[in-house]
Protein backbone atom coordinates (compact mmCIF):
# COMPACT_ATOMS: atom_id res chain seq x y z
CA UNK A 1 0.00 0.00 0.00
CA UNK A 2 3.19 2.19 0.24
CA UNK A 3 1.82 3.99 -3.01
CA UNK A 4 -1.41 4.63 -2.35
CA UNK A 5 -1.59 8.26 -0.76
CA UNK A 6 -3.23 7.95 2.41
CA UNK A 7 -5.70 10.86 3.93
CA UNK A 8 -7.48 10.66 6.28
CA UNK A 9 -5.94 12.76 9.31
CA UNK A 10 -5.40 11.33 12.65
CA UNK A 11 -8.47 10.83 14.68
CA UNK A 12 -10.74 10.25 11.10
CA UNK A 13 -11.57 6.90 10.69
CA UNK A 14 -15.06 5.40 8.92
CA UNK A 15 -17.24 5.99 12.15
CA UNK A 16 -16.69 9.74 11.44
CA UNK A 17 -16.66 9.37 7.69
CA UNK A 18 -20.39 7.94 7.90
CA UNK A 19 -21.43 10.02 10.82
CA UNK A 20 -21.51 7.65 13.49
CA UNK A 21 -19.46 8.47 15.77
CA UNK B 1 8.66 -14.81 -16.59
CA UNK B 2 7.69 -11.85 -18.12
CA UNK B 3 4.58 -10.21 -16.82
CA UNK B 4 2.09 -10.12 -19.74
CA UNK B 5 -1.44 -8.56 -18.94
CA UNK B 6 -3.01 -11.77 -18.96
CA UNK B 7 -0.60 -13.09 -16.40
CA UNK B 8 -0.57 -10.00 -14.27
CA UNK B 9 -4.68 -10.22 -14.72
CA UNK B 10 -4.61 -14.46 -13.36
CA UNK B 11 -1.89 -13.53 -10.88
CA UNK B 12 -4.70 -11.21 -9.39
CA UNK B 13 -7.21 -13.56 -9.58
CA UNK B 14 -5.42 -15.90 -7.82
CA UNK B 15 -4.72 -13.60 -4.98
CA UNK B 16 -8.53 -12.51 -4.78
CA UNK B 17 -8.87 -15.85 -4.96
CA UNK B 18 -6.19 -16.95 -1.80
CA UNK B 19 -7.80 -13.81 -0.36
CA UNK B 20 -11.59 -15.30 -0.36
CA UNK B 21 -10.56 -18.67 -0.23
CA UNK B 22 -11.34 -18.94 3.68
CA UNK B 23 -14.01 -16.14 3.77
CA UNK B 24 -17.40 -16.58 4.64
CA UNK B 25 -20.76 -16.16 1.96
CA UNK B 26 -22.61 -15.01 5.64
CA UNK B 27 -21.77 -13.07 8.47
CA UNK B 28 -18.86 -14.56 10.40
CA UNK B 29 -18.90 -15.37 14.45
CA UNK B 30 -16.98 -11.71 14.64
CA UNK B 31 -19.37 -10.26 12.88
CA UNK B 32 -22.20 -11.52 14.86
CA UNK B 33 -20.52 -10.38 17.91
CA UNK B 34 -20.72 -6.92 17.06
CA UNK B 35 -23.73 -7.47 15.22
CA UNK B 36 -25.32 -8.87 18.48
CA UNK B 37 -23.84 -6.13 20.76
CA UNK B 38 -25.47 -3.51 18.41
CA UNK B 39 -28.49 -1.42 20.63
CA UNK B 40 -30.63 -2.36 16.90
CA UNK B 41 -28.89 -5.50 15.71
CA UNK B 42 -28.57 -5.44 11.58
CA UNK B 43 -28.32 -8.78 10.85
CA UNK B 44 -31.56 -9.21 9.37
CA UNK B 45 -31.64 -6.02 7.46
CA UNK B 46 -27.91 -6.49 6.46
CA UNK B 47 -28.69 -10.14 4.89
CA UNK B 48 -32.02 -8.80 3.38
CA UNK B 49 -29.67 -6.47 1.39
CA UNK B 50 -27.26 -8.16 0.38
CA UNK B 51 -30.21 -10.34 -1.19
CA UNK B 52 -32.17 -7.79 -3.27
CA UNK B 53 -28.54 -6.16 -4.33
CA UNK B 54 -27.53 -10.15 -5.40
CA UNK B 55 -31.27 -9.73 -7.62
CA UNK B 56 -30.22 -6.22 -9.28
CA UNK B 57 -26.81 -7.50 -9.50
CA UNK B 58 -27.18 -10.44 -11.38
CA UNK B 59 -29.80 -9.16 -13.17
CA UNK B 60 -28.22 -6.40 -14.54
CA UNK B 61 -25.38 -8.54 -15.01
CA UNK B 62 -27.18 -10.33 -17.35
CA UNK B 63 -28.43 -7.54 -19.19
CA UNK B 64 -24.78 -6.24 -19.78
CA UNK B 65 -22.86 -9.35 -20.41
CA UNK B 66 -25.78 -11.80 -21.97
CA UNK B 67 -27.97 -14.09 -20.38
CA UNK B 68 -26.05 -17.12 -21.04
CA UNK B 69 -23.73 -15.50 -18.67
CA UNK B 70 -26.14 -15.23 -15.63
CA UNK B 71 -23.86 -17.85 -13.58
CA UNK B 72 -21.12 -15.72 -13.78
CA UNK B 73 -22.95 -12.89 -12.48
CA UNK B 74 -23.90 -15.09 -10.02
CA UNK B 75 -20.44 -16.02 -8.84
CA UNK B 76 -19.04 -12.59 -9.59
CA UNK B 77 -21.49 -11.58 -6.53
CA UNK B 78 -20.60 -14.07 -4.56
CA UNK B 79 -17.20 -13.35 -4.79
CA UNK B 80 -17.96 -9.73 -3.91
CA UNK B 81 -20.09 -10.52 -0.75
CA UNK B 82 -17.63 -12.52 0.98
CA UNK B 83 -14.82 -9.76 0.38
CA UNK B 84 -17.70 -7.60 2.18
CA UNK B 85 -18.24 -9.46 4.92
CA UNK B 86 -14.75 -9.86 5.14
CA UNK B 87 -13.58 -5.90 4.91
CA UNK B 88 -16.56 -5.25 7.48
CA UNK B 89 -15.08 -7.65 9.80
CA UNK B 90 -11.83 -5.64 9.27
CA UNK B 91 -13.14 -2.39 9.47
CA UNK B 92 -15.06 -3.26 12.83
CA UNK B 93 -11.75 -4.01 14.87
CA UNK B 94 -9.90 -1.34 13.84
CA UNK B 95 -12.80 0.90 14.51
CA UNK B 96 -12.97 -1.07 18.27
CA UNK B 97 -9.38 -0.46 18.81
CA UNK B 98 -9.27 2.85 17.73
CA UNK B 99 -12.37 4.26 19.59
CA UNK B 100 -12.76 1.57 22.54
CA UNK B 101 -16.09 1.18 21.70
CA UNK B 102 -18.09 -2.01 20.98
CA UNK B 103 -21.27 -1.09 19.55
CA UNK B 104 -21.63 -0.30 16.31
CA UNK B 105 -25.20 0.11 16.23
CA UNK B 106 -24.98 3.86 14.16
CA UNK B 107 -22.45 2.70 11.68
CA UNK B 108 -24.22 -1.10 11.05
CA UNK B 109 -27.41 -0.19 10.51
CA UNK B 110 -26.40 3.30 8.23
CA UNK B 111 -27.74 1.92 4.85
CA UNK B 112 -24.69 4.09 2.74
CA UNK B 113 -22.06 2.82 4.87
CA UNK B 114 -23.26 -0.76 3.50
CA UNK B 115 -23.91 0.09 -0.07
CA UNK B 116 -20.87 1.26 -0.33
CA UNK B 117 -18.77 -1.32 0.99
CA UNK B 118 -20.95 -3.74 -0.84
CA UNK B 119 -20.09 -1.78 -4.04
CA UNK B 120 -16.62 -1.19 -3.64
CA UNK B 121 -15.61 -4.96 -2.90
CA UNK B 122 -17.82 -5.44 -6.08
CA UNK B 123 -15.75 -2.98 -8.06
CA UNK B 124 -12.51 -4.73 -7.26
CA UNK B 125 -14.20 -8.18 -8.12
CA UNK B 126 -15.62 -6.93 -11.16
CA UNK B 127 -12.23 -5.10 -12.02
CA UNK B 128 -10.30 -7.94 -11.20
CA UNK B 129 -12.35 -10.62 -13.85
CA UNK B 130 -12.94 -7.48 -16.33
CA UNK B 131 -9.35 -7.48 -17.33
CA UNK B 132 -8.92 -10.81 -17.86
CA UNK B 133 -12.90 -10.86 -19.83
CA UNK B 134 -10.58 -8.20 -21.72
CA UNK B 135 -7.89 -10.20 -22.25
CA UNK B 136 -9.39 -13.31 -23.46
CA UNK B 137 -13.34 -11.78 -24.94
CA UNK B 138 -14.43 -14.80 -24.40
CA UNK B 139 -17.35 -13.25 -23.20
CA UNK B 140 -19.97 -10.88 -24.86
CA UNK B 141 -20.57 -7.45 -23.47
CA UNK B 142 -23.17 -5.09 -24.64
CA UNK B 143 -22.02 -2.72 -21.92
CA UNK B 144 -18.80 -2.00 -20.61
CA UNK B 145 -18.88 -2.94 -16.94
CA UNK B 146 -15.87 -1.14 -15.64
CA UNK B 147 -16.00 1.61 -13.23
CA UNK B 148 -18.85 3.68 -12.32
CA UNK B 149 -21.12 0.60 -14.01
CA UNK B 150 -21.31 -1.16 -10.00
CA UNK B 151 -22.23 2.66 -8.47
CA UNK B 152 -24.91 3.19 -10.97
CA UNK B 153 -27.14 -0.45 -10.67
CA UNK B 154 -26.60 -0.57 -6.88
CA UNK B 155 -27.72 3.51 -7.14
CA UNK B 156 -25.13 4.81 -4.99
CA UNK B 157 -24.01 8.42 -5.15
CA UNK B 158 -19.81 8.41 -6.30
CA UNK B 159 -19.04 10.41 -3.74
CA UNK B 160 -20.19 7.95 -1.13
CA UNK B 161 -18.14 5.20 -2.97
CA UNK B 162 -15.38 7.38 -2.28
CA UNK B 163 -15.63 7.78 1.00
CA UNK B 164 -14.76 4.15 1.84
CA UNK B 165 -12.13 3.32 -0.04
CA UNK B 166 -9.65 4.30 1.86
CA UNK B 167 -10.44 2.76 5.10
CA UNK B 168 -11.18 -0.42 2.62
CA UNK B 169 -7.51 0.03 1.79
CA UNK B 170 -6.42 -0.24 5.20
CA UNK B 171 -8.74 -3.10 6.35
CA UNK B 172 -7.81 -5.06 3.75
CA UNK B 173 -3.70 -5.34 3.58
CA UNK B 174 -3.86 -8.16 0.84
CA UNK B 175 -5.31 -6.30 -1.62
CA UNK B 176 -2.24 -6.70 -4.76
CA UNK B 177 -0.43 -3.67 -6.00
CA UNK B 178 -3.06 -3.65 -9.35
CA UNK B 179 -5.99 -3.64 -6.97
CA UNK B 180 -5.46 -0.52 -5.02
CA UNK B 181 -4.10 1.35 -8.16
CA UNK B 182 -7.94 0.67 -9.58
CA UNK B 183 -9.54 1.86 -6.43
CA UNK B 184 -7.11 4.77 -6.93
CA UNK B 185 -8.17 5.37 -10.10
CA UNK B 186 -11.55 5.14 -9.31
CA UNK B 187 -11.08 7.74 -6.55
CA UNK B 188 -9.68 10.17 -8.87
CA UNK B 189 -12.47 9.55 -11.79
CA UNK B 190 -14.78 10.29 -8.71
CA UNK B 191 -13.14 13.74 -8.12
CA UNK B 192 -12.12 14.83 -11.08
CA UNK B 193 -15.96 14.65 -12.43
CA UNK B 194 -18.39 12.22 -10.57
CA UNK B 195 -18.22 13.68 -7.58
CA UNK B 196 -19.57 17.22 -8.85
CA UNK B 197 -22.63 15.75 -10.72
CA UNK B 198 -26.18 17.12 -9.68
CA UNK B 199 -27.55 15.76 -6.39
CA UNK B 200 -23.66 14.63 -5.06
CA UNK B 201 -24.05 14.91 -1.53
CA UNK B 202 -20.44 16.58 -1.76
CA UNK B 203 -22.44 20.18 -2.19
CA UNK B 204 -24.17 19.63 1.26
CA UNK B 205 -20.89 18.35 2.78
CA UNK B 206 -19.20 21.73 0.97
CA UNK B 207 -22.49 23.70 2.32
CA UNK B 208 -21.90 22.20 6.23
CA UNK B 209 -18.75 22.99 6.28
CA UNK B 210 -19.06 26.81 5.26
CA UNK B 211 -21.59 27.47 7.49
CA UNK B 212 -19.44 25.64 10.30
CA UNK B 213 -16.85 28.21 9.65
CA UNK B 214 -19.88 30.67 8.96
CA UNK B 215 -20.57 30.04 12.43
CA UNK B 216 -17.00 30.47 13.60
CA UNK B 217 -16.06 33.68 11.91
CA UNK B 218 -19.43 35.17 13.88
CA UNK B 219 -18.24 37.49 16.92
CA UNK B 220 -19.91 35.81 20.63
CA UNK B 221 -22.93 36.87 21.74
CA UNK B 222 -22.11 38.99 24.60
CA UNK B 223 -23.86 36.59 26.81
CA UNK B 224 -21.22 33.86 26.26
Amino acid sequence: TQDYHFGLEEGEGISELFDCD
Amino acid sequence: LPQTPVRAAMSTIQQLMIILNSANDTPSDNLLFYFNNCTVNPHEVIVKRIENMGITFKNKFAEAVGQGCAEIGSQRYKIGVRLYYRVMESLLKSEEKRLSVHNFSKLLNNDIFHISLLACALELVMATYGTSRNASQSMKVETDLSFPWIINILDLKAFELYMIVESFIKAEPSLTREMIKHLEGCEHKIMESLAWQQNSPLFELIKQSKDREGQADEPEPANY
